[in-house]
């Protein structure tokens, strides 16, 4: 049941866009972050064959199933966050990036980030004014369960505030900073550590940059569906 | 971690030099009149060997030509690019490598991160990447590739079109300029930071070559939905399909999910 096999026609010097059925699992391994349950993971491959030429591609990605759910909560005005359900307690590390000259490499990532979960952290936060963070962070942090709160690029730079007053626009560019941020998005969205898109620091990004965000990262509206009772029929992940 | 299909990283015998110490285009460069630098243990000077990926800065502390800023007060005696400007900063980086394609095979050129924006020369041929720090390039060079499997890479990296000085009492971002651009801001120092002298100018992620048929699978999602308290999931997937060939391609697409019981033993 966890493999399948559609056929497909793909016409010449074009792109496509294909969805796969959907895949049945009964009572899977969950994801859990540190402290919380096992890492659990599966392997997802994807292989693509043209009659007459054979393997034509394939593509491989460990992935998690979890339930990250986050929303202020109205009595303390502070974010929470759950995760399959279950209420978490959220102890946390500033993270900018590895090394100041981008000499980021497995082991280092491994072992920086082994060392905040044996600090018993279960979230990281990479800061707006960092990177976006490389997908071997992300494998460290799938594999030693942190929760990955990943800011884009708006800091004090762009908000006209400090002295010199900054341009308070954010970055001039507002379609490369959208492209940037699509691309990002696409890189890192498979890795179950990832728990939350965060517009920049301390602050919101410009009115255009921020709706096309909100817009761009919202829901599938296959995932809206509900009962009669208004509950929603599948919870998403 | 995605895997591609016969890919491979090009993460050694990189050379990089200043691009204002290299008198030949990066046509010259990548074709053989005049013949390139052959990546050695001890290069000709201006080249040196480069540390790909990575910054300028980077490459410039491997080979001793400055110290490592996070020793000491070392920052102080590397040049900033706002007195430097931009140029001392923009630097040729130049690779070989081997790659032979069958009929039929398609072969792609990806850079996973480049700060700021780069010009690259394959074989003779120039193709200029877009500014952008967070942004992937993945560039098909099936036709540009040698049958005889031997290439030549230069790629021209220019640094954040603004650097921005630094004020002599340092401070927060800087003049906060490098906010203009981007690209990663903490570069112009901040209040735990001293700046980043290139601002992170380089060829800062991976670079690598993949080969594939006629269809390649392009950024899959994957998303997994629940019910019955858990007892119950589904795994939601989508991919994109790229058909590079001149003709239809009749394909079957399959999806395998297992997870590892012990080690090497896996449930399907």
């Amino acid at each position: 049941e966890h493999l399948q096999t559609q056929s497909l026609s793909i016409p010449s010097k074009s792109r496509v866009q294909y969805t796969f059925p959907e895949l049945f699992f009964s009572k899977p391994n969950l994801w859990w972050p540190n402290g919380m349950g096992k890492q659990s993971l599966y392997n997802v491959v994807i292989v693509i064959d043209v009659i007459g030429f054979g393997e034509s591609d394939l593509w491989s990605h460990h992935f998690g199933f979890r339930k990250i759910e986050t929303y202020i909560d109205d009595a303390t005005g502070g974010r929470l966050f759950k995760v399959n359900g279950e209420r978490i307690f959220i102890r946390g590390g500033n993270w900018i990036l590895s090394d100041g000259l981008l000499r980021l490499s497995k082991k280092r990532y491994n072992t920086d980030i082994k060392f905040h979960a044996d600090m018993n952290f279960n979230m990281i936060r990479c800061w707006g004014g960092g990177l976006a963070e490389r997908p071997e962070f992300y494998q460290c942090c799938d594999n030693y369960g942190l929760l990955v709160w990943q800011e884009f690029w708006i800091t004090g730079d762009v908000d006209g505030r400090g002295v010199p007053v900054s341009n308070p626009k954010g970055p001039q560019d507002h379609d490369l900073f959208l492209f940037c941020a699509r691309d990002t998005v696409k890189l890192l969205r498979n890795h179950p550590s990832l728990a939350l898109w965060v517009g920049g620091n301390e602050q919101i990004p410009p009115d255009d940059i921020n709706a096309a965000l909100k817009i761009d990262l919202r829901l599938h509206p296959y995932f809206e569906h509900a009962d009669e009772n208004g509950k929603p029929i599948r919870e998403l992940s | 971690m995605a895997e591609q299909h016969r890919k491979m990283s090009l993460d050694s015998g990189w050379l990089a030099a200043r691009s204002t110490e290299v008198e030949f285009s990066g046509t010259q460069l990548t074709t053989t009149h005049p013949p390139p630098p052959p990546p050695t243990t001890s290069p000709i000077p201006p080249w040196m060997n480069a540390l790909v990926p990575g910054t300028v800065l980077g490459t410039l502390v491997k080979n001793k030509v400055i110290p490592d800023p996070f020793y000491g007060l070392q920052n102080e005696s590397i040049i900033d690019i706002a007195v430097s400007g931009r140029e001392h900063y923009t630097f040729w980086f130049f690779t070989t490598f081997h790659c032979s394609l069958l009929e039929n095979q398609y072969c792609d050129l990806n850079f996973r991160g480049i700060n700021y924006y780069a010009d690259v020369y394959l074989n003779g041929h120039e193709i200029s990447l877009d500014k952008g720090m967070f942004r992937r390039h993945s560039l098909e060079v099936t036709d540009i590739i040698h049958p005889d499997g031997h290439n030549l890479l230069a790629v021209l990296v220019h640094p954040p079109n603004h650097p921005g000085t630094i004020p002599l009492e340092g401070g927060q971002g800087g003049d906060h300029e490098i906010g203009k651009d981007v690209t990663t801001q903490y570069v112009e120092g901040w209040d735990w930071m001293a700046p980043i002298r290139d601002r992170n100018t380089g060829i800062w992620d991976e670079v690598s070559i993949s080969v594939t048929g006629p269809v390649k699978i392009i950024d899959p999602h994957l998303v997994s939905s629940f019910s019955d308290d858990y007892k119950r999931a589904y795994l939601h997937t989508t991919i994109e399909l790229e058909n590079r060939s001149l003709s239809t391609a009749e394909c079957s697409v399959s999806i395998q999910v297992t997870t590892e019981v012990e080690d090497d033993i896996c449930l399907v």
